[in-house]
C-alpha cells in the first residue's frame, strides 16, 4: 500500500452529513445518521480519535451524497464504477470530507446482490478520512474494491490488518483519553441508537411481558431523541416522531448490554447532556453506557451524585438550563452534569413544580420542548422553562404515547395457538386475522 | 483469447490512468503510452487486485475494471513520472 496520507493532529473531530441521499425512500435519514455515527465509531473504537456530530458547518468532517460531476476533481459516474471517495487529512479544503454517489442504490441490511451497502462503504472511506490509502491486502476493508456488506454495524470487528495500521498512525486507543472534553455543546443529537435484533419473529413474546394499555412504568427517557417506557424487565420505544416501535415490548436486557442478569426492573433512565451517556439507576446502584453497552467499572454508588441513599423515583435534564433533576418522594434535586456536581440548596420540596403529584415513576424532556413527569396511569406536561403543569392535565399515557384506545387493554397472554387474549379472559383472533394491523414506521 | 477492441484498450488505459498505474499522457506532446509501459501498469494492477499477472486485459482483468470502487487511485504518483519531473 502507499505510504498513508499524514494524519489528524486533533482527536477529537467533529461530522456532519450536509446533503442527504435524495432518493430517500431506500434508507431514512435517521439510518443514513446512524450507519455514518457507527462506521466512524469503528475507527474510534481502536484509536484514540473522538468523533462528535455537530449541526454547523464548520464540521471537520463534511459528508455529502451528491452525483456526476461535483468539482473536486473525482466526478462520479452513474450507478456502479465509481461509488464514493474521501479526502485524506492533507487536503487543504475538503480535509477528511467524505462524498458517497446519490447514484447508488445505498442500502442497509440488504442481501448482497441489492445495491451497495452504505456502512461498508463508510467505514472505507472513513478510513481515508483519517489517512489510510488503499492497500492490496486481501482482508483489509481499504481495498479499493467494493466487497459486498460487511455484516451488522453494532458486531463489525474491524480487519487486523487495518487496525495494525491506524495504530502506526495514531497509537493505540487506552481507557482513557488525556486531551481534554471536546467542546460539544454545539453538537446535535447523537443519531438514535441503532437496534439490531436478530429476527424478532422467532422470539415469541414471554408470557410475562405487561400490558403497555393497563399499567404505570418504572421510567421513562428521551434516548437519542426516542422515547422509552421501561415496565419490569421490558420496555417500549416511540421514535423522535413518537411512533411505536412495536406494540410487543422489547427485553431490556437483550438490548442493553451489561445490566445484571436477576435485574427486573429500573426506577429511573436519562440521557447525560454533554456526552451523550445513559444512565440507569436501581435501587442505590446506577450504571453509565455507552450507546447500549455498559461502560467498565459500574455499578456504582449513587452517593456519587450526592444522592442520598434512598434511590431515585425519577431523573431528567430539563431543556431550559441543561440541568439534571432527580426526584424521590415529595422532594427533588438539581445536578450539574457538566461539572458533575450536586447545586447547592437541595433537596427542594416537590410541589415547587405546581401540579406535579409527588412520589413520581420518572420524568422525562421531549422533542417538542416540553417536560414531561409521569405518575401511574397518567402523565403532566410542563411547558419551556415553566414551573407549573399546563391546564388539561393529567392525560392518559396510554392513549397518548402507546397507541391505546379508551379502556383498551390488549393483554399480551399469548395462547399456545398464537391468538391473543383480553385482560378480562375474553378470546379474540390476532389483529392479522381480521385484517387489522397496527403498524409504525421506523427510521 | 480475442483480440481487444479499439475500445476496450482505451478503456483500460483510462481506467490505468485514473487508479494511477498509468502517467496522465503528456498534455503538451500528448504521447501515447508505450507497449512496455501499459504492460507494466497492467501487471501492478493485476498484482494489487490479487489477480495473475499477466500483462495484458484479459477476462479477469477487464471484469475488475467494471466492479464497484473507491474513486481514490490505488497508487500515488508513479515513482518514474515524478522522478522525471523533479530532474
Amino acid at each position: 500500500s502507499v505510504p498513508s496520507q499524514t494524519k489528524w493532529s486533533k482527536r477529537h473531530l467533529s461530522w456532519r452529513i450536509r446533503t442527504f441521499p435524495k432518493e430517500s425512500h431506500l434508507l431514512g435519514r435517521d439510518t443514513v445518521r446512524a450507519l455514518m455515527y457507527y462506521a466512524l465509531k469503528v475507527w474510534s473504537d481502536v484509536s484514540p480519535l473522538n468523533f462528535h456530530e455537530v449541526a454547523g458547518s464548520e464540521a471537520d468532517i463534511q459528508i455529502d451524497f451528491t452525483k456526476a460531476d461535483h468539482n473536486d476533481g473525482y466526478p462520479f459516474d452513474g450507478p456502479g464504477g465509481t461509488v464514493a471517495h474521501a479526502f485524506f487529512p492533507s487536503d487543504r479544503f475538503t480535509a477528511g470530507d467524505a462524498h458517497f454517489d446519490d447514484d447508488e442504490a445505498w442500502t442497509f441490511r440488504s442481501p448482497d446482490a441489492h445495491g451497495m451497502d452504505l456502512f461498508a462503504v463508510a467505514v472505507h472511506e472513513f478510513g481515508h478520512a483519517i489517512g489510510l490509502a488503499h492497500t492490496s491486502a486481501i482482508e483489509s476493508i481499504m481495498r479499493p474494491y467494493y466487497q459486498g456488506p460487511v455484516g451488522d454495524p453494532l458486531k463489525y470487528s474491524l480487519p487486523y490488518e487495518d487496525k495494525v495500521r491506524v495504530w502506526q498512525l495514531y497509537g493505540v486507543r487506552d481507557s482513557v483519553s488525556h486531551t481534554e472534553r471536546p467542546d460539544t455543546s454545539r453538537s446535535a443529537d447523537p443519531p438514535v441508537l441503532l437496534d439490531l435484533p436478530e429476527n424478532r419473529s422467532t422470539v415469541p413474546p414471554a408470557r410475562d411481558a405487561p400490558d403497555r394499555c393497563s399499567t404505570h412504568f418504572d421510567a421513562v427517557a428521551q434516548i437519542r431523541g426516542e422515547a422509552f417506557f421501561f415496565k419490569g424487565k421490558y420496555f417500549w420505544r416511540l421514535t423522535r416522531e413518537k411512533h411505536l416501535v412495536s406494540l410487543r415490548p422489547a427485553q431490556i436486557h437483550r438490548f442493553w448490554r451489561g445490566l445484571p442478569a436477576n435485574l427486573d426492573s429500573v426506577d429511573a433512565v436519562y440521557e447525560r447532556p454533554g456526552d451523550h451517556k445513559i444512565v440507569f439507576f436501581k435501587g442505590l446502584k446506577y450504571w453509565v453506557f455507552k450507546d447500549n453497552n455498559v461502560e467498565e467499572g459500574y455499578p456504582r454508588p449513587i452517593g456519587d451524585f450526592g444522592l442520598p441513599l434512598e434511590g431515585v423515583d425519577g431523573a431528567f435534564v430539563w431543556l431550559h438550563n441543561e440541568k439534571t433533576y432527580f426526584f424521590k418522594g415529595s422532594q427533588y434535586w438539581r445536578y450539574d452534569d457538566h461539572l458533575r456536581r450536586m447545586d447547592l440548596g437541595y433537596p427542594k420540596d416537590s410541589m415547587l413544580w405546581k401540579g406535579v403529584p409527588p412520589q413520581l415513576d420518572d420524568a422525562m424532556r421531549w422533542s417538542d420542548g416540553a417536560s414531561y413527569f409521569f405518575k401511574g396511569k397518567e402523565y403532566w406536561r410542563v411547558v419551556g422553562s415553566d414551573m407549573e403543569v399546563e391546564s388539561g392535565y393529567p392525560r392518559p399515557i396510554s392513549k397518548d404515547w402507546l397507541l391505546c384506545a379508551d379502556m383498551q387493554s390488549d393483554s399480551p397472554a399469548l395462547e399456545a395457538n398464537g391468538t391473543e387474549t383480553r385482560s378480562h379472559g375474553q378470546r379474540h383472533a390476532s389483529h392479522a386475522e381480521n385484517n387489522y394491523e397496527v403498524c409504525s414506521c421506523t427510521s | 483469447a480475442p483480440s481487444l477492441t479499439a475500445e476496450q484498450i482505451n478503456m483500460g488505459v483510462d481506467w490505468l490512468t485514473k487508479f494511477g498505474y498509468l502517467p496522465p499522457p503528456d498534455p503538451v506532446t500528448g504521447q501515447l503510452q508505450t507497449k512496455e509501459a501499459l504492460t507494466k501498469a497492467i501487471k501492478a494492477m493485476q498484482k494489487y487486485g490479487g489477480l495473475e499477472e499477466t500483462g495484458v486485459l484479459d477476462e479477469k482483468t477487464l471484469v475488475l475494471m467494471k466492479t464497484p470502487r473507491c474513486s481514490l487511485p490505488d497508487v500515488a504518483e508513479p515513482e518514474s513520472h515524478s522522478g522525471r519531473r523533479r530532474r
